[in-house]
């Protein structure tokens, strides 16, 4: 419908300025709590000290998340979409406005927490990812197809929970694969770091084009 | 806005219906995998000798819930909403034709898992609840303040997680109750149904009306 289409043509435009600015962006979907801030993080703690990143957080309001990021050290821009349950390529286009573009290397953005909409609504990154919780049970992602059509990684957080839960982190896995065959699964715990390594491994966000 | 509007009105249509057939319902709303199928099951439980009960499951796809709420040897109505990430009044308008409603005394709605979009969308229900758990972490009540402004109950799941998560059930409530002064909380533990009997009694599900 009218609105999807001209989201995705602001996606382009997006991807076209970051790409002429040489930036990797990341979408970081996932459910409400389900570790995308936690998990962003631990990748910040990781990378920045070799790159230059910057991070959009998306919320309804509040500037909780923004504030934990900016514990990294990290420009972060805080976007509130209000009552919209996800961002979209328009209030990604102002937010990049915000920053130094020619000097990143990194965009890290966190969406709202939400399984459903921000699916369908691209915001012209190179690397979309969904981040879920075993807390959240056995049948979240068999719940929820469609946002794993869109990803390029899905990251199965709080694995030290697994146990209390009485959920297995393979057949997570396995109902992701049935979805999409071939979708990389990392298995995480974002307070330990657990699983930190093998993401920026899948996101190819060590490589000598990004050195 | 219209759809909004219109959504209101076929709501009131859905309790007046209600009404008329002296059935009390809830629409049990919440994050996903917050514990909403697992907490309709222990009312199901404890209520279903004494009165007739029915039950709607939201969901995009699947017939997952149904298939768990079954196990109550209740009669449940599985709606799947496609793509859209919330309930609304027309579906359940649907679905109310297949129920024997002169035969019925309660009637739960499991709205889809999300804590944003179903605060918009009224059903026409006597009550609404959210169910958010502990494992989503301390901000997810001060991140998502409009639901909470159309809650009668909120229960704070999953309690026997809270020590792992390093949450405290107790800031929970407060956070509830700055957005919403007197707005009842019950913690509950739904493996164990700790906190069932008192959101029985907080949603007058039990009461000389209604018995
Ligand atoms: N036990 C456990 N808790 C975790 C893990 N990762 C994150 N958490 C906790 O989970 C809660 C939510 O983490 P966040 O990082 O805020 O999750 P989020 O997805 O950013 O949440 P929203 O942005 O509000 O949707 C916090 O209390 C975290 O400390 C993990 O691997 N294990
Ligand atoms: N540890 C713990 N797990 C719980 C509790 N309540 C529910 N669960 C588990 O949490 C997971 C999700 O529970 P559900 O009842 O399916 O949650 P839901 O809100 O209906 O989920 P959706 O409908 O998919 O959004 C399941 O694995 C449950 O067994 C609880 O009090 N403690
Ligand atoms: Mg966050
Ligand atoms: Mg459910
Ligand atoms: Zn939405
Ligand atoms: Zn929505």
């Amino acid at each position: 419908e009218d609105l999807l289409k001209r989201n995705e043509e602001l996606a382009r435009k997006n991807r076209d300025l970051l790409d002429k600015n040489k930036i990797t962006a990341v979408d970081v979907m996932g459910s409400i709590g389900s570790g995308k801030t936690s998990l962003i993080k631990n990748l910040l703690f990781r990378l920045r000290t070799k790159y230059r990143i910057g991070v959009i957080a998306g919320d309804l309001t509040t500037t909780i998340d923004a504030e934990r990021i900016k514990e990294e050290e990290v420009e972060v821009i805080q976007v509130n979409t209000g009552k919209e349950c996800h961002l979209d390529a328009n209030l990604i286009r102002r937010a990049l406005k915000e920053f130094d573009l020619g000097n990143l290397d990194f965009l890290f953005i966190e969406n709202v927490g939400n399984l459903i909409c921000p699916a369908e609504f691209p915001l012209g990154s190179h690397k979309r990812m969904v981040v879920v919780s075993v807390s959240e049970g056995p049948w979240m992602v068999t719940k929820h197809p469609y946002i794993f059509s869109e990803a390029d990684l899905v990251v199965i957080n709080k694995i030290d929970l697994a146990q209390a839960m009485g959920v297995s982190v393979k057949s997570i896995g396995e109902d992701v694969h049935r979805i999409r065959p071939g979708l990389k699964t990392v298995p995480t715990n974002c307070l330990t770091g657990e699983g930190i390594e093998e993401i920026i491994k899948v996101l190819f966000l060590e490589s000598p084009k990004n050195a």
